[in-house]
């Protein structure tokens, strides 16, 4: 699965998600991808995310609104609210990670496995990736 | 103005033993490629949603991520794509799913936002809808990698196997 999530010059959000699924998954089955609120949420002045990782557990946990439900009720900062979604979802057996953004274009990546291929940027920051 | 860009090309349990120092660096190539393409877009004043489309076609064209060229394989052998898309400022979503043919998923899915009624279309509609949009079409081979091949082939001999861990099976 591949992702990405932006904000713009003029402050608003975007984000964007797409996949081949799953190694062997059987016929019909559709992830969290495709589903607006769950792999893939963007509301401008709260958040934007894309999510990947099992599908379902992504699904369950509505984890793109939940990200952006914590940041915009709770009053949570973006990596406290991207890691306690990701907890939700590994409490549920699921496994992944997301990337997310505030309305001010902080980033903030948050997995529970081993590793996620995954970058930055910006107008105050350079490019940077890292995978572990 | 202010402008920000983050990406991803997957998640999983990667070791750093299997990861070679070549083929890490191919992957951080991939992955700067992309977000230099979505920073041309958002440095010129460029709206949120064009840089999100932008960046996510370069990593679908990658063979080395799964979306596009270089998807997964299913139970059946073949490659089916699934991709979304939301806009902050408008609410405005479009999401595609089991796509076959529509060599930019993404594309679909900004598609089925800005030029249509719905939120998310399927399968042969999806494709079909995409095509009539101007969206380029490609032979279902297209998407096919080696690597992804050899992967689905060890899944199957593994199905029936004591011990295999069924939940990405069936979810």
């Amino acid at each position: 699965t591949v992702g990405a999530v932006a904000l713009d010059q003029d402050g608003h959000l975007a984000a964007a998600t797409s996949t081949g699924g799953l190694t062997g998954k059987m016929w019909g089955r559709i992830g969290d991808s495709p589903l607006i609120g769950s792999g893939t949420i963007a509301i401008d002045g709260q958040c934007a995310v894309s999510g990947t990782g099992t599908g379902e557990y992504f699904i369950r946990q509505n984890a793109g609104r939940q990200v952006c439900d914590r940041v915009h009720w709770n009053d949570e900062g973006i990596q406290s609210a991207a890691d306690a979604t990701m907890a939700e979802v590994g409490r549920i057996g699921g496994d992944g990670g997301l990337i997310s953004m505030d309305k001010d274009g902080k980033v903030a990546f948050a997995l529970n496995v081993s590793g996620m291929y995954r970058g930055s940027v910006s107008s105050e920051t350079v490019a940077k990736t890292a995978i572990y | 103005g202010k402008w920000s860009l983050a990406i991803h090309g997957g998640a999983g349990v990667i070791d750093r033993g299997d990861l070679t120092p070549e083929k890490e660096a191919l992957y951080r190539q991939g992955l700067n490629e992309a977000l230099a393409v979505g920073q041309a877009v958002l440095a010129r004043g460029g709206a949120a949603v064009d840089a999100v489309e932008a960046t996510v076609k370069v990593l679908e064209d990658n063979p080395l991520f799964n979306a596009g060229r270089g998807a997964v394989f299913a139970a059946d052998g073949k490659n089916y794509l699934d991709a979304s898309i939301m806009d902050g400022a408008t609410l405005k979503a479009g999401a595609v799913a089991s796509l076959t043919t529509t060599k930019h998923p993404v594309s679909a899915a900004r598609a089925v936002m800005d030029k249509s009624r719905h939120v998310l279309l399927t399968g042969q509609g999806a494709d079909q809808f995409a095509a009539e949009q101007g969206l380029e079409q490609v032979d279902p081979s297209y998407f096919r990698t080696e690597a992804r091949w050899e992967a689905y082939l060890k899944w199957k001999a593994s199905q029936g196997l004591s011990g295999v861990d069924d939940t990405h099976k069936y979810g």
